[in-house]
Formats: structure tokens, C-alpha cells, sequence
């Protein structure tokens, strides 16, 4: 185990507080199409710390906070909150288990924690280097992405073999 | 560096033509370094041979075949280094139902060690998964987690969420 | 020529805001060109705004959404110039059960002016269809055409082929 | 009614004769990954004067002659044959049914043919320019293209509109 649960809240889709528990072994995320399954994975690959709009199919960082719909206003602030087991100290810490929270304001200012402490984005993203978690080129394949691999240029792929030396 | 990226790259090679075997049943696949004097910048190459067919490159491939050589690449590189949790939004969207077959039981194996999400449409890969997470818009525009579970009904085994058993 | 082209962007235009209402039950989408000034060399941008949601930008709405609309553009294009046959290869990768269904409603019109070959690997799209057409390889590398039908194992509708009744 | 039969000898992984028939409405094309359907909406393409290699999926057009499998030997001759129906006057000549074909050597030669007659590509291609048929961007939609469609680059979607025009 190490994913225990996520936690959304203003983020994309998630107006509403939402949080799901992570399990062993395999888990298959279903629903219908434009539900939010992916923005589930993009809010993993935010709370870890990913820099890069693009991939997280946002124009600017403030576009992953609700934006409204027809019934409800959009919303100021989006957080994530992602609490990891760290009973096997695959991350460089003491506690057996590690929260890490991302809060983005429409102003643009951003906010991170790690166990209630408030820290900077640098600490989060170095708590996963080693791991090679943190880098989403390497343990999260977003929709389409494995066409990257496919794809007809050979220096498209190299992402791979980067990650992984 | 350069001996880093050699040392991944062979051992993930060497990986490959292992995982494209057990993938495919047979037949073999090959990676080789377009620019073999320029390792740092030199695109990589992927050759495959589904069993009982001819070397080709990977664009003459078909969709599925293709899909099921990324994976086969993408897991060697998983056997180099391990990631504590994958997650892999819709990769088999391309997929028949026998090769989604092949892909879990691979992913069995992978699934021992490491947390794997899986975001699919397809009800094999569900079946072949020990948790269920759903994802609705009860509310249009308002993500919600419901509840899955495998139910039966005349006989099939079918997905059903909360209100409907 | 340019007012040839312009004429027909705009039937076009017209016909892709009221296929896109039809295939997503509601909703809107609008093309826009993103140079008016340059009206043969302009790329042209998509906008879409599924039921309740906000209208945003092609790419960052979900998978099976870009896939609905991409297929409202298609057929609002058939709509200016329909084709007495058309090929669609693998059209519903991305799709749920449920924007299939709606998907082959739309085709079923479409279909009485011109003939549709589907490449599918879902089955929604298979019973929807008048004709099914097998193709399988009994020797390696070796493609033969199989017939398929649609017969009834335990009160399910299953294809089978030949060597299965 | 207007494609009303395919013969396949030698293109690709259809090193034995194979035939199909075409019927009206709607048709699934299905079978497993790798089994030659795409080949088949490449087959129709070809005979209908494709000349793009690359979205052929081949590297040269003599790529699209078997080339062999373990047990087989490479081919010497690819060629395709499409039976159309007439009736409707889609095309400007008074048969009721038309056949081309179309024939390519390993030395590089091609051969053409209408209704039995020795022809020229361009003769071919002629053939379908005001049906807006022979124009493979419009009416036969290849595996993966619905992406370009939804490419991030505006630009790229044009030829819909051009075909259309
Ligand atoms: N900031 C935001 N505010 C509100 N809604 C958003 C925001 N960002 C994205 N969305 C909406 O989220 C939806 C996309 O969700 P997502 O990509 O997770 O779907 P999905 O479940 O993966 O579907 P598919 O099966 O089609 O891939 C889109 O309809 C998009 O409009
Ligand atoms: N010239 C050739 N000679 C022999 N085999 C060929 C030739 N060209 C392509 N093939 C083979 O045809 C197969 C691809 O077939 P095709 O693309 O039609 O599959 P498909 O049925 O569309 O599968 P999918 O469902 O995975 O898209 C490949 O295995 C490829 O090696
Ligand atoms: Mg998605
Ligand atoms: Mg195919």
C-alpha cells in the first residue's frame, strides 16, 4: 500500500468535497465518459507537484479551479490532499504516514503542506525523487499517452529511458 | 550521464524482448538506438514481430498490436525500477478482449508489489480487478464517487452501482 | 477559392451547433476561425459546452467528449457533402456505452443515404449495426474472412462465428 | 447501395485471395487485434487511387505486398479489386456497375484497370473527384485520425473543411 486516500475539493470537476480510499493490488476507475476520471488523475499528478499546464490540460494553473456550471458559480480556491502510507520508507521521513496538501487561489497564489506543515513546492517534489514517483512521465500514463511511446519520432521516447536511469 | 543512461537502457532492452514474448505469446521485439554514437540525444527505435509474422517497424503494426508493444516496453521499464503505484488512464482503449486478457495477467504479477489505478470503459479489465472505484455527475458538471460492485443478473456477471441492486 | 470555402465553413458551422446539441442531448459548440483576416491558410478552433458545463477550449474537455464532438464536426461535414459510402476505422475507441448508443442513433439516419463500414471492437456498436463482417487470421500472418452472427448464449446476445453454433 | 464487393490478393496480410461483400446500411468490420481490418479500409483506399505512403501505413508502396510470414514466402504481385454499383449515377459513365483494379509488381510497376480496360491512375482518380469519394481525407476515416480532428493544432483540421468545399 502506498496511495491510502485522496481527498478534492474545488479541484476541476469537484465542486463538492470529494475523497476516495486507495486499496492493494489492482483498482479499476469507472464512469461515464467526461465524469472526472481523468481530472482525478490530473489532481495526483498536482498534489505531487506537477508544474506543467499542459499536462494537466489546464491553460494557466488557475484553470483547475472550478469554473461553474449552469447551476452553481465558480469557486476561489481548489486543494488536494493526498495521504501516502510510508510504512515501507520509500519517502525520507520518519512518520508512517505522510499527507500532502496543494491549495491553488484564483489570485494565483499557491499553498503547500506537508503534514499540516506549511512548506514550499521544492520539498514536496524532492520527497519523490528517489521514488521516481513524483516524475508523472514514469509511474502515471495519462489518456493518450501511450501514443507518445508510438509515436512515429524515436526522440519522443527517450522520456522513458530518462526517467527510469 | 552517459554510463547511467547505457546501463538503464540495456538492462530495459534486454527486459523488453522479455515482456514483448510473454505479452504476445511468442514472436520478438527489439529497441535499438537510432544514433548509437550520440546515446545522450539519439532517438530510440522500436522493431516488433508478433508471432509468426515479419520484423517490421512499430508504424506498420496494427492499433492493438501497437498498444500491446508500448506495454510490453513500459512494464520492462517498470521491472528496472519499480514505482510503489502506477497509474494508467484508459491503455486499453485499443485492445481486444484477449489481449486485455494477456495485459492483466502480466499486470497480476506487477500488482504484487506495486498499487496499480487502472481507468478503463472495458468490463474484462474491470473483472480482472480487485477494487472498484466509480465516478459519476449526478449533477451535471458535479463529480461524485459512487459505489461499484460486481452483481449478477440472468446469469452475467455485470457492474452495477448503489441504487441500482 | 475563397468564397467557396467560406460558404461552406459556415454551412458547416451551422450544421456541427446543431449535430453536437443532438449527439450530447443539449448543450452547444461553435467553430470560430482563429485568423478571419486569412481565411485559406486559417487553422480553425473548436469550442465546445457539453449540458450544464462552461464552454472551454477542445482540449480540456475528457476523451469520449473531444471524441463526440470530433464526431458531430464529421457529420455536420457529411451533412454539406454527403458520401455515398463511408469507412470509419475504430471511431468509438473512446466512447461509453451510453455515447455509443447515441452515436449509431444519429448514424442510423445518416445510414439510409449511404452505406457505413464501422471498424468496432465494441459490441453496442456491432448490434446496432444491419451486416457484420468477420476477419481473423487461423494462420499466423494469414488474414481470411469469417462469418459472424449474432446468436443467443444464456439469454445474452453474443457473436459467434462459424465453428461456434 | 454503392461499394458492392472487395477482392484482396496478395496486399498485405492477404496473401490468399479473399473477397467480401458490401451490403446497405450499416456494417461492422470486427475481429481480433492484427487481424487485417485496417489493411482492408487501406485496400479500399489503394484501389481508389491512394498515392501517400505513409497513410497507407507503408514505407514504400511495394511495402503493401505480403512480404511473408514462417511459413509463407514472400509475394511478387499485390492487387485489389472494388466492384461498384452504378445505378445512381455517382459516376460519370453509363455502366451500371464499374470494377477497378489496381496491381503493383516488386520491380516498382503498377498496373490499372476499369471495367476490364487497361487505364492510368489518373483516370482513376478522376473518376470519384466530384463524388467527393476518391478523396480518402472525407469519407474513409483511418484508425487514430479522429486525433487530428481534435489536434491541438488548428491548422490540422482544414482538410475537413477543404474536402468538403
Ligand atoms: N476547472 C474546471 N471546472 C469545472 N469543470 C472542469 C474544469 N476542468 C475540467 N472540467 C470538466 O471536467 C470534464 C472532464 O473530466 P475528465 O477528463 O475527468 O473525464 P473522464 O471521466 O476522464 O472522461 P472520459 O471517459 O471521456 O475520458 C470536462 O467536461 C471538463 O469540462
Ligand atoms: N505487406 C505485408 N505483408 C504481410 N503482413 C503485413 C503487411 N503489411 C501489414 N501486415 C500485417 O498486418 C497486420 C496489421 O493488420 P491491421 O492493421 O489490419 O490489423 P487490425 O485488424 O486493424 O487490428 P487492430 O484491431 O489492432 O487495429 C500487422 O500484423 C502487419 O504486420
Ligand atoms: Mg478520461
Ligand atoms: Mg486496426
Amino acid at each position: 500500500m502506498f496511495l491510502k486516500s485522496l481527498e478534492l475539493y474545488g479541484f476541476k470537476s469537484f465542486p463538492d468535497k470529494v475523497s476516495l480510499e486507495f486499496a492493494d493490488g489492482i483498482t479499476s476507475l469507472l464512469g461515464p465518459n467526461g465524469c472526472g476520471k481523468s481530472n482525478i488523475v490530473d489532481a495526483i499528478k498536482w498534489v505531487l507537484g506537477e508544474q506543467s499546464t499542459k499536462t494537466l490540460r489546464a491553460g494557466k494553473m488557475e484553470d483547475v479551479i472550478f469554473n461553474g456550471t449552469d447551476n452553481r458559480k465558480p469557486l476561489q480556491v481548489a486543494e488536494v490532499s493526498l495521504v501516502i502510507s510510508n510504512e515501507e520508507h520509500h519517502l525520507p521521513l520518519d512518520d508512517p504516514e505522510v499527507e500532502i496538501k496543494r491549495r491553488i487561489f484564483r489570485t494565483g497564489e499557491s499553498e503547500y503542506y506537508l503534514n499540516k506543515n506549511r512548506v514550499l513546492l521544492k520539498n514536496i517534489r524532492e520527497l519523490f525523487f528517489d521514488t521516481g514517483v513524483g516524475k508523472s512521465a514514469y509511474s502515471i500514463l495519462e489518456q493518450g499517452k501511450i501514443d507518445q511511446i508510438l509515436s512515429s519520432k524515436p526522440e519522443d521516447r527517450r522520456f522513458i529511458f530518462e526517467e527510469a536511469a | 550521464s552517459e554510463e547511467l543512461f547505457i546501463a538503464s537502457y540495456k538492462q530495459i532492452a534486454h527486459n523488453f524482448q522479455e515482456m514483448f514474448r510473454r505479452l504476445f505469446g511468442g514472436g520478438k521485439a527489439e529497441l535499438t538506438l537510432v544514433d548509437p554514437d550520440n546515446v545522450l540525444e539519439s532517438g530510440i527505435d522500436i522493431l516488433a514481430q508478433p508471432p509468426g509474422k515479419k520484423l517490421t517497424h512499430l508504424s506498420l503494426l496494427s492499433g492493438g498490436e501497437r498498444s500491446m508493444t508500448a506495454v510490453a516496453l513500459l512494464f520492462a521499464t517498470y521491472q528496472v525500477k519499480p514505482s510503489p503505484f502506477c497509474v494508467l488512464d484508459e491503455i486499453d482503449a485499443a485492445l481486444d478482449d484477449r489481449n486485455i486478457g494477456y495485459f492483466l495477467s502480466v499486470l497480476d504479477e506487477f500488482a504484487m508489489k506495486s498499487q496499480f489505478i487502472i481507468i478503463t470503459h472495458n468490463k474484462h479489465t474491470v473483472m480482472g480487478s480487485q477494487t472498484l472505484l466509480g465516478v459519476t455527475q449526478m449533477e451535471p458538471g458535479v463529480s461524485s464517487m459512487v459505489s461499484y460492485k460486481i452483481g449478477n443478473v440472468a446469469g452475467e456477471d455485470v457492474i452495477l452501482n448503489d441504487d441500482q441492486e
